[in-house]
């Protein structure tokens, strides 16, 4: 019931005539309805509103193309502007370590994808371990080893470890001994009012010479999402986004601001709460769900 | 439209905008917005120079009768006195707290089991959450901080209902005062995952089905509450994560969608980040 109205919209603009400009209104009010519901900026809302208006309106029908047809790819090629056009690929060189450290709020989803990480790429062959440097809450280890485990992946971490950053430390030199690949460093929890977390979590990062950062977001995040993306990114360079809980009915329109806010790429979204629930980012199928 | 009537929508227009960008889902924006056109705007409109100030302060009204639930016919909820309640029955005051993945409340119950026990309650908790990794040992850890006993029964993998009926036989035996029976997350949308936390309820029979929910989602704050409204009816919410600089409109979206009150907040990590919810404090945060 959320798409009817886009979808009415679309349909009037099929069977317009001609480029009538209240029919293009209507269609961009629904629009800006559609997005606003996914929750995608408002500011940002408005101005791909804005320019899909003027383009709609201003623009001439390229030969053997119908009006929908054009408006559709006008809306996809905004959002994917945004977003990125192709799905981009988590890249490492084989044989080398890379450390990839993931990062986010509270409740996101970190320690869920960092296992789902490592066994994605454990089926592709690639030697992975996890490592959890997260000291702070309560039954992160056993959270962790107890995925690792079901996975058959090697972890490393402590029962009442209290230094995340000399944990962090060991754990990455131990697997890098052990000539891994891909090593994924679980972290905690933090926001970006907690200026002292965000400092932890860069000492954390240089600690470990972080090859790459991973900013998990949560799919149900709404206005806040471009603040504290760009939070964590002042703190650490933020490499890749990983939007989780898209198998709920959320439809991920913070992580559009995450993009904006990173200029980082989305290379994998989760699907659900089971450790083989991942799948790469596929740009058609989330702006798909975007507009409802 | 009269000119009046043109000002008033674009004023009426420029609010609803401010309370987008407070994360109040679309859905409830429209509908707090169309109320006080149709009720409370007609009759204040005189001089047009004050239109905007007029709008504003209408919206204001409602935004705030809609946080305290004026005018509902409901008797102000305390957890405290819902257990003075039960006890006198000689039975524990039992709560269930619900909600999607990752809102906070298995902290949020160690907050609950922490002020209860200030305020001179026994108090014991219930490990229904049988299927997240780590969830069974961090309630236990959580359990042991704040000195309480936690009903564990087959652990994972069994029957979460189970467990709460345990820990429930268990506290009614010591005339122990509350039970706090903690679930596993789960999305609205998932079937067989709202059928089982049917269950629970139940089995456990709770005086409060208490919802969590992450004061940094967005419209799905609507979809969320209305569902789990649907599935097992909510008494009340406590609105997590307020800390993170929520902006306030969740705690809009929620109790306009299912007219049910928000007892706390959560506003951060520690036992004692719990605080009673103040209307007032939203009404600001948004204006
Ligand atoms: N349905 C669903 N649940 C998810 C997904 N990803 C994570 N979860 C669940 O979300 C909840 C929070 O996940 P965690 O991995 O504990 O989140 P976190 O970011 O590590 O949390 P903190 O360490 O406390 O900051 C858990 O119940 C997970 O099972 C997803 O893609 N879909
Ligand atoms: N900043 C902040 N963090 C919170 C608050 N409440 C909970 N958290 C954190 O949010 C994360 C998730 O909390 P949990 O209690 O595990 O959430 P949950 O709802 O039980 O998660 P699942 O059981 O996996 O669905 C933890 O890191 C908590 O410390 C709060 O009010 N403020
Ligand atoms: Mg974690
Ligand atoms: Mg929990």
């Amino acid at each position: 019931k959320l798409s009817s109205g886009l979808k009415r919209a679309f349909e009037k603009l099929t069977r317009a005539s001609f480029v009538d400009e209240k029919v293009v209104k209507e269609f961009v009010l629904e629009l800006q309805r559609a997005l606003l519901q996914a929750d995608v900026n408002v500011e940002l809302v408005f101005e791909l509103s804005e320019r899909i208006e003027k383009r709609a309106l201003s623009e001439k029908l390229p030969p053997g193309v119908t009006r929908r047809q054009y408006i559709v790819k006008m809306v996809y090629d905004e959002l994917t502007e945004v977003l990125g056009k192709k799905s981009v690929p988590l890249e490492f060189s084989p044989g080398k370590s890379k450390i990839i450290m993931l990062v986010g709020i509270q409740g996101s989803g970190k320690t869920t994808t960092a296992a789902k990480l490592a066994r994605y790429f454990k089926k592709r062959g690639v030697k992975t371990g996890l490592v959890c440097a997260d000291t702070f809450r309560p039954g992160a280890f056993e959270q962790l080893n107890q995925l690792a485990d079901s996975a058959g992946i090697p972890i490393y971490g402590h029962l009442d470890a209290k230094k995340p950053v000399s944990l962090a430390r060991k754990g990455i030199a131990q697997f890098k001994q052990g000539g891994y690949e891909l090593i994924f460093v679980d972290t905690a929890g933090r926001h970006k009012e907690e200026k002292g977390l965000l400092r932890e979590m860069k000492n954390i990062a240089n600690a470990i010479k972080a090859d790459e950062i991973i900013l998990v977001i949560d799919g149900t995040l709404g206005q806040q999402a471009y603040a504290q993306a760009k939070a964590f990114h002042e703190a650490t360079e933020i490499g890749s986004i990983f939007v989780t809980k898209l198998d709920g009915s959320a439809r991920g329109g913070g992580a559009i601001s995450a993009v904006a806010a990173t200029g980082a790429p989305i290379k994998f979204v989760g699907t659900g709460e089971k450790i083989e629930d991942i799948e790469p980012f596929n740009p058609p199928r989330f702006v798909g769900r975007l507009l409802g | 439209k009269t000119l009046t009537e043109k000002r008033l929508d674009k004023a009426l227009k420029d609010l609803r905008l401010t309370l987008l960008q407070n994360d109040v889902a679309l859905i409830a924006a429209d509908k707090i917005c169309e109320n006080i056109k149709e009720e409370q705007l007609g009759e204040k409109v005189g001089r047009l120079e004050n239109i905007q100030k007029i709008v504003s302060e209408v919206l204001e009204d409602s935004v705030r009768n809609i946080l305290t639930l004026e005018g509902q016919q409901q008797e102000k909820m305390d957890l405290i006195e819902i257990i003075q309640e039960q006890n006198k029955n000689g039975a524990p005051a039992v709560f269930v707290f619900v909600g999607i993945n990752g809102t906070g409340k298995t902290t949020t119950i160690a907050k609950i089991a922490h002020f209860l026990k200030q305020k001179g309650f026994s108090v014991v908790m219930a490990a229904s959450d049988t299927f997240r990794a780590g969830s069974q040992e961090q309630l236990a850890k959580h359990a042991k901080r704040v000195g309480v006993k936690v009903i564990k029964g087959g652990g994972y993998g069994s029957d979460s209902a189970a467990i709460a009926y345990d820990a429930i036989a268990h506290a009614t035996a010591r005339s122990i005062n509350a039970v706090l029976v903690d679930t596993a997350g789960r999305m609205q949308t998932n079937k067989n995952l709202m059928d089982e936390m049917k269950k629970i309820v139940r089995v456990a029979n709770p005086d409060l089905i208490i919802f969590v929910g992450d004061a940094l989602a967005g419209n799905d704050a609507v979809s969320q509450s209305e569902e789990f409204n649907n599935a097992v009816g909510i008494d009340c919410s406590i609105l997590t994560k307020i800390d993170a600089d929520a902006r306030g409109g969740t705690a809009l979206s929620i109790v306009s969608t299912i007219q049910k009150p928000i007892l706390f907040v959560g506003t951060g990590q520690g036992y004692d980040d719990l605080e009673a919810f103040d209307a007032e404090w939203f009404v600001e945060r948004i204006f």
